[in-house]
């Protein structure tokens, strides 16, 4: 009678057996149907690729270049089918993204190439491919991720792009200030749309939604990181970009409110730790339009004052703010045309587009920084509910 | 175990555009 012996963990080597037949469903079930937030939710981060990359050491330790590259593409291909088909999805993209990092990391980490073996464990570096170079396939799957990164940014930017104005600029938290408007202007807002008005506490949640899906799901924190930063760019380009178009926008206690929110907004990036990402200097253009609208703006010192703090805008935008300005009681006076000009001479010298607006849509470069695995192979168990019972571990 | 002299073999891969075509026409094949 054959008896079932389990085997301990040191006799495993770290590879997935697969029988060529067996390919479509091993995506299928491990990439097509897979969903984040049913059974994925409990996995290992980073499991479905650890797992693709012991199926993709098994095939090359059989030496079968064939089964290499169909693995490969298959794996590539259903990753684009199911973000083609879910890209709207900021948890299926996140997953994937961060799946898609782990098996470039693997395939980096286990190549036997001696720079990404620096912290390899010695049984880390017994586990390299046999086989095959696959630094060619390494370069596609980096472009696969490039691309998914692009496509978490649209998706994120989808959900906050409707949130950024009213809580930015059109919602108004702080006690005493709100009560001010600005001379002759009406609120935008009506009461009955206040229930439905996101506010600033709303995009901060959404923020902090962002980024546990993120970690939950095992993303690089290089990557994440780099998420936060075009988050925040985001953030600070839509407000600008609208409180250069309006009028009741530019008052001193809008300066005051938004100065505000930016303070919360730091301090969310203080509290997850993302102070040094940077994130709050993508800010730094609509921190200035804000403190343009707080400061004085009447004598040559205060027009130099502004010149020599307004960096980070162009003059078409710090033209624009004064133009705007309108002021909240009768003790302010509008800014005069007069001071405008004299900015303007101070500023022809300065070499810069005439760009009055920010460019929402620009994506920063994104960069993968390798971030090899501790975690051994060799103990890597699959959960029953990936339906994965055709593969044996070797 | 490999020797770690012995070099391994280079594998030729289509660019992420070549594969998106080699996708679609899976997708024609199938019903």
């Amino acid at each position: 009678h054959p008896v079932n012996i389990p085997r301990r963990e040191k006799d495993f080597q770290g590879m997935l057996e697969y029988k060529k037949e067996d390919e479509l469903k091993l995506v299928k079930n491990l990439i097509l149907e897979l969903k984040p937030r049913g059974v994925a939710v409990n996995l290992i981060p980073g499991l479905p690729a650890y797992i693709l990359f012991m199926c993709l050491r098994h095939a090359d330790y059989v030496n079968d270049d064939q089964k290499v590259r169909t693995l490969l593409t298959s794996t590539i291909n259903s990753i684009k089918k199911i973000l083609k088909k879910r890209g709207d999805d900021f948890e299926t993209v996140s997953f994937w993204l961060a799946n898609t990092c782990r098996f470039l990391h693997c395939l980096k980490q286990y190549s036997g190439d001696e720079a990404f073996m620096k912290h390899n464990t010695q049984r880390q570096n017994e586990h390299s491919l046999s086989n095959f170079d696959l630094a060619e396939y390494r370069q596609v799957i980096s472009d696969l991720a490039i691309q998914i990164y692009q496509q978490l940014i649209k998706c994120m930017e989808n959900i906050l792009q409707p949130m950024i104005v009213s809580g930015m600029l059109e919602h108004e938290t702080i006690q005493g200030v709100s009560g001010v408007k600005p001379t002759g202007l009406r609120k935008r807002t009506s009461s009955i749309a206040d229930e439905g008005t996101y506010t600033l506490d709303s995009i901060l949640r959404q923020l902090s939604a962002f980024h546990s899906t993120m970690c939950q799901h095992g993303t690089d924190p290089e990557l994440i990181k780099q998420v936060v930063k075009q988050q925040f760019y985001i953030i600070g380009a839509v407000t600008l970009n609208n409180l250069l178009l309006r009028k009741d926008m530019c008052s001193w206690s809008k300066g005051m409110q938004i100065r505000y929110n930016v303070s919360q907004l730091e301090e969310w990036l203080r509290d997850k730790g993302l102070m040094t990402c940077g994130a709050k200097e993508t800010l730094e253009p609509l921190i200035q339009a804000a403190q343009l609208l707080q400061v004085k703006k009447k004598t040559d010192e205060d027009a130099e004052a502004i010149c020599s703090m307004c960096q980070a805008l162009t003059t078409a935008q710090i033209v624009k703010v004064l133009n705007l300005y309108t002021p909240v009681n009768e003790f302010e006076e509008r800014v005069s045309v007069a001071f405008i000009r004299t900015i303007q001479t101070r500023l022809r010298d300065r070499c810069e587009s005439p760009q009055l607006l920010m460019d929402t849509k620009m994506i920063y470069p994104v960069t993968f920084p390798f971030n090899p695995s501790s975690l051994a192979l060799e103990t890597i168990q699959i959960p029953s509910s990936l339906n994965l019972g055709f593969l044996t571990r070797v | 175990p490999r020797p770690p002299s012995r070099p391994r073999i280079l594998l030729k891969a289509p660019t992420l555009a070549e594969m998106e075509e080699m996708n679609i026409s899976e997708e024609e094949e199938s019903p």
